[in-house]
This record gives C-alpha cells, sequence and structure tokens, in this order.
C-alpha cells in the first residue's frame, strides 16, 4: 500500500552508501536485496556520487525506514543487530520505496481479525489502519503472503496470535519473510511504472504453443517436440509435475528415432544483454542412452559486422535418467544473441531421449553448488533426520559442507561447516570474509514468481569461542575427525547456521517439494573487497613472518598474499612511506614542493625570456649595417 | 560430530521482536515519520 503523493517517490536508480558501521554480512546481504529488486522490478541502486537525496544504510539500533523519499538529502535506513536477512533489508526498503505495512489498508478488517486484548498494553497504535485517501491499495488484492505483513504474533503479550486470518490457511502465511510475492511486485511496478527490468531475460515453460519464440535449427538431423508426456519418461512436464494431466507441455529430442551422432538444435529468440553476464537455470530429463547429451551454445551477433558467432558454453553429460534435473550455465554474452540447445544422440540404446522444461535466463550470477535431495518426504519422517550435503569447494578454495537438521521439526535447521580440504595449506586460516549464501528454491516455473528462502552468513576472522580457539580456523586444528561414506577421513569443523531456516509448513508451500527433489542452491564467496575497516587479519603466520620484516614508525605488518608488508601511520595532514614506512609526507611538504617547483619554472621561464630578448635585440642592432652594405653594392654595380 | 551453532544466539526473531527487545517505540514497529506523516 503506497503513500500517496508524487513527491514521494525516488528515481529509478537510487544513489546508496553502506555506512562503515555494517557489518560485513550486511554488507553482502543488503546488495543481494538489491539484486531481488533488479529483477522483479525497475528499480535499480547505485553508489551514491552526489545526488541531491540518497539512503544511507547504517546499522542502527533495530531494523527502520522511513516511508517514500524525504528529500532531506541524506534518509537514513537501519540494518541492525540480526536485521540482516534478505527479506528484511527488501521490507526495508519498500518502505523507502513509499510503501505502508500491508495489514493498514483501508479493508483490512475484510480479511484479518485483530485481537485487542492479546495486544502489548500501549502497542494497539500499530494496529491502525488507514483511509484509502491516505493509502493506496493500488487495485491489488489484500496479499496474506506480502513481505510487507505483520507476523500472526506481533506485538503480543503472550504466545497466542494478535491476528488471525479469516482464511484459517494463512495464519502461517503472514509474517512470512522469503521474497517478494506477487502482489508486492505487481504495486512495486505499478507505483513505478515499471515496464521492464534490468537483470531478467526470459522464462519459458512451454505452456504456449509459440513456445516463447524458439526456433529449430534446418541444420541438424531432427527437431525438438513439445510434448505433455514421453511413454519413456518424463510421464509429465516439470511445471506442473502432473497436477493437470495432459496440460503441462516441455521440449523433448527423440533420440531414439535418429541415429548416434544425430543433432537436434533449439535456438531461444534474440535476446539483448545489458550487464554482460547471464545465469541460464532449466530442468533437463533423460530417458534415453546414457551416452545422450546436451550442449549449450550462444549464438552471438556482432552489432560491428552483423557476423555470428558460435560458442560452445557447456556439455552436459552423463544425465542421470529418470528424474528431472537442475542446470546452472553461466553466461557471458555482451551482444544480442540467442541461447542454442543441441541435443545429440550418444551411443548404446536409447527408448526414449533428452527433455527440457522450464527454461528461465536472467542477467544474475548462477549459484556456485546445487545440493539435490531426492525423496524429501521421506526424510523428514526418517528417525534420523540429519543429513550432511556432499563436499564442496568454494570458489577460493574452501571445501565445506552444509548441515540440514531435520530433528527439530517443525523447524529446518541448515548449517555451514568448513572441512579439510586439498587446498588448505594455501588458504588464509582463520577464514576471512567468506559469505554462505543457502537458498531453497522454490521451483515455481517463473522465477519473477519464486519466493525462494534465503539466509547467508559470513565466516569472521576474528570469532573466537569458548576455548579462545578461532571459529573459522583450519579444520585439521580445530575440527573434529570424521568418515565420508566411502572410507575416507577428514576433519570437519564446528558449525555455524539457523535452527530454523524455515519451518515444515512453510516448505510444503509453493513448489520447495517438487516431484519429492528439493534444491539446496549455495554460494561461498569472498566479500572482503566489502570491508572498509582493513583490519589486519588475525593470521597466526603473522608474527613468524612479521618477526623478520620490521616496519618502522609504529608502522603494523601485515600479511598480503603471503608476504609481510607494512600498514602505515597517518594523520589528517601527515603520513609515512615506503616499504617499511620509513619515509615522512606531509601536505605541508606538498605545499613546499608545489610553490618551490612553481618557482623553479618561473624563474627558468624568466631566464629564456631574457635570453631570448637579449639575443633578438642583438640581431636586429646588426641588420641595418649589412643592409647598407648591400645596397652600396648594388648601387655600384648600378 | 562438531558443535553447531546459531547466527542470532538461537533467537529467531522478526523485525518486530528486534525492535520491540531494543525499547524501540517507532511508528508501526519500524518506521520513522516525516512531520507531514505525524500530522
Amino acid at each position: 500500500n503506497a503513500i500517496i503523493g508524487e513527491r514521494y517517490r525516488w528515481p529509478h536508480t537510487i544513489p546508496y552508501v553502506l555506512d562503515d558501521s555494517l557489518e560485513m554480512n550486511a554488507r553482502g546481504v543488503i546488495l543481494k536485496a538489491f539484486e531481488r529488486y533488479r529483477l522483479k522490478s525497475c528499480i535499480d541502486f547505485k553508489p551514491w556520487s552526489g545526488e541531491p537525496n540518497y539512503i544511507s544504510v547504517f546499522k542502527g539500533n533495530g531494523c527502520w525506514s522511513s516511508v517514500g523519499k524525504q528529500l532531506t538529502g541524506i534518509q537514513e535506513l537501519s540494518i541492525g543487530e540480526g536485521c540482516d536477512k534478505i527479506a528484511t533489508v527488501q521490507h526495508e526498503f519498500l518502505h523507502a520505496l513509499g510503501f505502508w505495512h500491508e495489514q493498514s489498508r483501508s479493508d483490512r478488517n475484510d480479511y484479518v481479525s485483530i485481537i485487542w486484548n492479546r495486544i502489548i498494553s500501549g502497542k494497539e497504535r500499530n494496529f491502525d489502519f488507514y483511509d484509502d485517501q491516505v493509502i493506496d491499495s493500488m487495485n491489488v488484492p489484500y496479499d496474506y503472503s506480502s513481505v510487507m505483513h505483520y507476523g500472526k504474533t506481533a506485538f503480543g503479550n503472550g504466545s497466542e496470535p494478535t491476528i488471525i486470518t479469516r482464511v484459517p490457511d494463512f495464519m502461517d502465511v503472514i509474517g512470512q519473510r522469503m521474497d517478494f510475492s506477487d502482489s508486492d511486485v505487481l504495486k512495486l511496478n505499478q507505483l513505478y511504472n515499471c515496464s521492464s527490468s534490468l537483470s531478467f531475460m526470459e522464462s519459458c515453460d512451454f505452456e504456449l504453443g509459440n513456445v516463447c519464440g524458439m526456433i529449430q535449427s534446418s541444420a541438424d538431423s531432427a527437431d525438438w517436440q513439445r510434448l505433455s508426456e514421453v511413454s519413456e519418461g518424463p510421464e509429465s512436464d516439470h511445471s506442473n509435475m502432473g497436477r493437470c494431466r495432459g496440460s503441462g507441455f516441455f521440449m523433448h529430442f527423440n533420440s531414439s528415432s535418429v541415429n548416434e551422432g544425430a543433432t537436434a538444435i533449439l535456438e531461444s529468440r534474440i535476446l539483448y544483454p545489458k550487464r554482460g553476464f547471464q545465469c541460464l537455470q532449466f530442468f533437463l530429463y533423460n530417458s534415453g542412452s546414457e551416452d545422450d547429451q546436451l550442449n549449450i551454445y550462444i549464438r552471438e551477433y556482432s552489432t560491428a559486422h552483423l557476423s555470428r558467432t558460435l560458442t560452445l558454453v557447456e556439455q552436459i553429460k552423463d544425465i542421470p535418467s529418470g528424474s528431472w534435473q537442475l542446470y546452472h550455465i553461466t553466461l557471458n554474452a555482451t551482444n544480442k544473441f540467442r541461447v542454442v540447445f543441441e541435443g545429440v544422440r550418444g551411443a548404446g540404446a536409447s527408448l526414449g531421449g533428452l527433455s527440457i522444461d522450464d527454461i528461465n535466463l536472467s542477467e544474475t550470477r548462477c549459484p556456485h553448488h546445487v545440493w539435490h535431495i531426492r525423496n524429501f518426504t521421506q526424510l523428514i519422517g526418517s528417525p534420523n533426520g540429519s543429513f550432511y550435503s556432499p563436499p564442496f569447494y568454494s570458489s577460493k578454495g574452501y571445501a565445506f559442507q552444509i548441515y540440514l537438521n531435520l530433528d527439530s521439526l517443525p523447524k529446518i535447521g541448515m548449517y555451514f561447516h568448513l572441512i579439510s580440504g586439498a587446498n588448505d595449506d594455501q588458504l588464509e586460516w582463520p577464514c576471512p570474509w567468506q559469505q554462505v549464501t543457502i537458498t531453497i528454491l522454490d521451483q515455481t516455473p517463473d522465477i519473477r514468481q519464486r519466493m525462494s528462502k534465503q539466509q547467508s552468513l559470513t565466516t569472521d576472522p576474528f570469532l573466537t569461542i569458548d576455548n579462545g580457539n578461532y571459529f573459522w580456523d583450519r579444520p585439521s586444528k580445530v575440527g573434529a575427525q570424521v568418515i565420508f561414506p566411502n572410507g575416507t577421513q577428514f576433519q570437519r569443523g564446528r558449525g555455524r547456521g539457523f535452527p530454523n531456516f524455515m519451518s515444515q509448513e512453510m516448505l510444503k508451500s509453493r513448489d520447495f517439494i517438487k516431484g519429492d527433489d528439493v534444491y539446496i542452491l549455495l554460494t561461498v564467496e569472498d566479500i572482503s573487497h566489502l570491508n572498509t575497516q582493513n583490519d589486519p587479519l588475525p593470521t597466526l603466520n603473522v608474527n613468524d613472518l612479521c618477526a623478520s620484516f620490521r616496519c618502522e614508525n609504529d608502522g603494523i605488518c601485515i600479511l598480503q598474499n603471503g608476504k609481510a608488508e607494512c600498514r602505515c601511520r597517518s594523520g589528517d595532514d601527515w603520513w609515512y612511506m615506503g616499504e617499511r614506512c620509513e619515509k615522512r609526507g606531509s601536505t605541508r611538504d606538498t605545499i613546499v614542493i608545489a610553490t618551490s617547483s612553481t618557482a623553479a619554472v618561473f624563474a627558468l621561464m624568466l631566464i629564456i625570456t631574457l635570453v631570448s630578448v637579449y639575443c633578438t635585440r642583438k640581431k636586429y642592432r646588426k641588420e641595418p649595417s649589412s643592409r647598407t652594405v648591400n645596397t652600396i653594392m648594388e648601387n655600384q654595380y648600378a | 560430530t562438531p558443535e553447531i551453532f546459531d547466527v542470532d544466539n538461537g533467537l529467531d526473531r522478526d523485525i518486530f521482536d528486534i525492535n520491540e527487545d531494543l525499547g524501540l517505540d517507532l511508528f508501526e514497529g519500524d518506521i520513522i515519520l516525516d512531520e507531514i506523516q505525524e500530522r
């Protein structure tokens, strides 16, 4: 529900500042929340560069914001302790963009009942609602799943609900903080007249006969067919997963009908990139040969020469058969392009083929790893409901596992553990500023309508535990010895995470579980570049290497890329510099140098000018006599 | 099995719980009003 008044609207690109007070995890989470805005709306964010009004995000007391643009220059938005969750940041920025809470709208009593005697005395005003002359619900139905709705026990004097939904099924839906709901997106896009988004490119579930403008190639041996089932599998598409039998469609390459080496090529419509990086996501089903493969290309059109470059991006081999599998492919198209899906018939017998469905293409970063959990409902009922993911490596080389705890249902816990790995000798310990982002994927076909649950945590190299050890130190030093199912021994560090990552009720909602499959997307990325403090890291080797590397003038020795370096002291108008901080500089020195350089240049120019004047005068004094001589000579000849 | 720790010390708090625990008395729990909005 939007605040009425154009003066409260921001421009589509909002200038922001991340204040130094913000914790590292909050910084990364805020940037991820911006990405959700970029995907689902036309709202973008840019670092402040002198615009008259901007949002300063800082670590204040609590989580809060103003409503709408305030025209005060700096406008504060607080992401305090415990507020560093993506949906909380989305909620506070929706306030800043001009939205009130959902249950404040004028017609709310048609949809929820407020239980006044369960509200903390004096907090009743928080349940006021407003006339439609004050706030505008934009002709969008009341939305229980809005990221702007209170939870059922908000401002309660006990654990009993203060808000009861008129439709009981929504009691546990209100107050969910997962992602923007469809209505949140609709209202945001209406308020800001959005017609496109920065990062969304394409979504296709093949439900319509035009197959999203995809085209068959003539330079192949077979075509992809639009089908709703194949006798050898899949029995249904992925979008509807059998809920509407015969109505859900996917694209199928029948490899059983062609010879080895035959291909079928399906190309997307032409797409126009803005950011130069893309993530292609789709579901793939194999009912053909084990050796059938899917090649992903991009066909790029150079703007200068109208030439077409076909680049192989990924060869997907060894596709498991019998179930839909999720794939992510990173693309880096900078010119207009098509995505090309090439099915290739492999050796060996085939009774079916390859099928693709629920394609999404966005200019976002792909997750680094996917943990695919099959037969999930069986796991929920099993006596020992705790599981570790397979081991993964982060892009920096840290090995890790995710621990999924189903022992405390209805709460579902999720934890991150560093484990010993092949690169440990080359890595920094304690592990500094790696942000772990865990997402349970809402498998709704269209990426814009997904409400995936995401939580992030960041490895703080200064974090210690009771015995004084660093929490994120090397697992071989602080971890416990454990054994993989194949018998390999390794060390697993302590876990850190979320005891209530999401509730069982939430997990059963939407498309978190589809075909009894759950997908957990994992990204572990280095966010040390977001650190504005530049604290020296508590690396244990610092003392060893720094023992023989003395910094003068109270400089501090740190390790940078495995080498000792000095960080020199500085003040407002002075600083030390040099390899060991041995030289002193100051603004006064700079002024003296600048002044003396100017004087020297002036003196030099003066000398050159005087010499030039002297030479010129001397030359012109001589010239008349020589002309006279010439004249005389001419006259003599005459 | 190594120990596990909660990022927010086991407190699973929503925006309004966090602000309530801090004793903040903000409009609708998490909103700062300008003068016009106050009126």
